[in-house]
């Protein structure tokens, strides 16, 4: 990341190797690449520091999206938190909530996973820890009437926040994400607007799959922003420069741990930095 | 397709004469590329390809009608031999119980496949103990009694107590009841945790397992190698269970794991169903990697 050595192809191949092994991914890894190659000769470049200086801007200004924080300006704000099982959705759920109750908001937790087993008494725990108040559905009861149920109580109740805690799906399953985009029209229509923020949930060391996971769960309930979790791993999270090209959304936060403070802004040159560790 | 792809590149070289081992690389780029975006991690991918150099060498490639073709032949018949090679059926010990430790990467599905393992072997006559020795995520205990009961099996837990222990009474309890069987799920962990790995050893020293049994998400991307030889030098990895098959993702990551751990794929998980579990089929696997 420092060095300064004179341009050849073997660093070429060394870039891409790179950004091979941090899950850029083939066509995302070809295309920095192959744009740095072409500005190395129409700049006349000499060393390598000048690719990377080069590659380290044009990355942190693609990733440098408006709307990084989470919109809480209505009231209450619905955030929707979706994504394939087991990416983190409900304890990245307790980190957020955690956050705002330390600044001093009335949060909500709904557990609309009423599949899974103990995922609301998961989701309980995490109310506890953060003194959030939690609305429940009857076990096997339709998510979507919890979801009815929890923004109706969060709306009389005053809260602040209400965060939907949704059952893992994967995204080739057409009756799941027909669940998801029922649950969406419900607090679209209860709140007269659609959630203040629909959070895609990805796990960090996943590879390209997380491209298809974030096409089909905009096609179903149009994201406002990614979280990537499990950064705290080996893996980079190379991806998420695909995820956003593909839904020209912001990464809003990571995940770096499993405590109730392990939670981040996503600040795009800590990601390039990391690249280079 | 891979099998497009080295068509259009033989198709494109047969014109100019006399193909050459040049030629053999340009095909092995497009069979490394597809593995790259199959999720193979870069190491597993390039010593693949090297190991199919030598075949493609030897098979004399270069003389054959439709090179594109038995290049690609080439690459499945190796997968296959690789992914399916080793013996995938479960071991278990002479003196009961025997004890099968899960253990993997945070939300990789442990305890689910726990549960499914248990299920399967239940259907095959013998009984097990499951053995709740992740204390420390909110609720784990709880979502293993549940189900537990939706299979009518017996759960040994002591809330957040130390997992060693745990695993160790589990054992005893496992004896007491007269269960064959005992399935440990742990806590999710990273490979970079000392303490909690050094945890697993602990536990591995404990009780002496037959399985200890890498559960591995399919669409884990390149540090699938790195994540997986973690493991595998501080336990040594009996075998593995690759989850969420059902999902879309190609499933490269089975070849990085195995690259690193000559750990055969024992179980494939193909749904949040406890009953949804297969024994794994390296010939559809295979496919599913080459696109
Ligand atoms: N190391 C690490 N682990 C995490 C992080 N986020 C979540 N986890 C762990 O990942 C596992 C799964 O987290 P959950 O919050 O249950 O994931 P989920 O998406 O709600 O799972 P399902 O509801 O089953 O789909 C748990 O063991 C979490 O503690 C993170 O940022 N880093
Ligand atoms: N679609 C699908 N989902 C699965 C499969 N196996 C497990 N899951 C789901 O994946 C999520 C995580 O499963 P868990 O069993 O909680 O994973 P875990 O490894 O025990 O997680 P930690 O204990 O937090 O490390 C849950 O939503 C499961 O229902 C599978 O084969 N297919
Ligand atoms: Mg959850
Ligand atoms: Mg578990």
């Amino acid at each position: 990341g420092r060095e300064k050595r004179p341009i050849t192809a073997e660093f070429w191949e060394e870039l891409e190797d790179l950004l091979i092994v941090a899950d850029f991914g083939v066509p995302t890894t070809q295309k920095i690449v192959s744009g740095l190659k072409t500005v190395a000769k129409q700049e006349a470049w000499s060393t390598t520091d000048q690719a990377v200086a080069r590659f380290r801007k044009d990355v942190e200004r693609f990733l440098t999206l408006p709307g990084a924080e989470l919109n809480l300006t209505s009231s209450p704000a619905v955030v929707l938190v979706v994504g394939v099982n087991g990416a983190g959705k409900t304890t990245t759920i307790g980190k957020m909530a955690q956050s705002l109750r330390e600044r001093g908001k009335r949060v909500l937790l709904v557990a609309a996973d009423t599949f899974r087993a103990a995922a609301s008494e998961q989701l309980a725990i995490w109310a506890q820890r953060t003194g959030s108040e939690i609305v429940r559905g009857a076990e096997g009861a339709d998510p979507a009437s919890v979801v009815f149920d929890g923004v109706r109580a969060g709306v009389s109740r005053g809260a602040d926040v209400i965060f939907i805690d949704t059952a893992g799906r994967l995204h080739n399953k057409a009756n799941l994400m027909a669940e998801l985009k029922k649950m969406y029209r419900i607090i679209e229509r209860e709140m007269g607007a659609p959630p203040a923020e629909t959070l895609l949930v990805v796990d960090g060391t996943s590879g390209q799959n997380a491209i298809s996971q974030a096409k089909l769960f905009n096609e179903t309930a149009a994201l406002t922003g990614i979280v990537i979790t499990k950064l705290d791993s080996t893996a980079k999270g190379g991806v998420l420069v695909a995820l956003v090209d593909e839904l020209e959304v912001p990464i809003k936060f990571v995940g770096l741990g499993e405590s109730a403070d392990a939670l981040r802004p996503f600040v795009p040159a800590e990601f390039i930095d990391a690249l280079f560790e | 397709q891979l099998s497009d792809r080295l068509g259009a590149i033989f198709a494109r070289l047969s014109g100019r004469g006399k193909l050459g081992e040049s030629d053999v690389n340009e095909a092995l780029r497009e069979v490394r590329v597809a593995l790259l975006e199959a999720d193979v991690s870069l190491s597993a991918a390039k010593s693949f390809v090297a190991s199919v150099k030598e075949k493609a060498l030897g098979a004399n490639v270069l003389e054959s009608l439709s090179p594109g073709q038995t290049i690609v032949k080439i690459v499945y018949d190796e997968l296959v031999a690789l992914l399916g090679g080793a013996q995938a059926r479960l071991q278990f010990s002479d003196t009961p119980p025997s004890v099968i430790m899960l253990v993997g990467l945070q939300g990789s599905g442990k305890t689910t496949q726990a549960a499914k393992l248990a299920l399967r072997l239940k259907e095959q006559g013998r009984r097990s103990l499951l053995v709740a020795a992740d204390v420390y995520r909110p609720a784990a205990i709880h979502q293993l009694q549940v189900l537990g009961s939706q299979i009518e099996l017996p759960v040994f837990e002591r809330g957040a107590g130390d997992p060693v222990a745990i695993a160790r009474d589990g054992v005893s309890e496992a004896r007491r009841l007269g269960l064959s069987t005992v399935i440990i799920d742990t806590a999710g962990r990273l490979q970079i945790d000392e303490a909690l790995m050094d945890e697993l050893a602990r536990i591995k020293g404990a009780v002496s397992p037959t399985e200890i049994l890498f559960v591995a998400d399919a669409m884990t991307g390149q540090e699938a190698t790195g994540v997986a030889s973690g493991f595998h030098e501080r336990l040594g990895i009996t075998g593995v269970i690759l989850t969420k098959m059902d999902g879309d993702t190609r499933g490269g990551a089975a070849l990085s794991i195995y690259s690193v751990t000559g750990a055969p794929i024992k179980f494939v998980g193909v749904g949040e169903k406890i009953t949804a579990l297969e024994p794994f089929h390296p010939d559809r696997l295979a496919s599913r990697i080459l696109g």
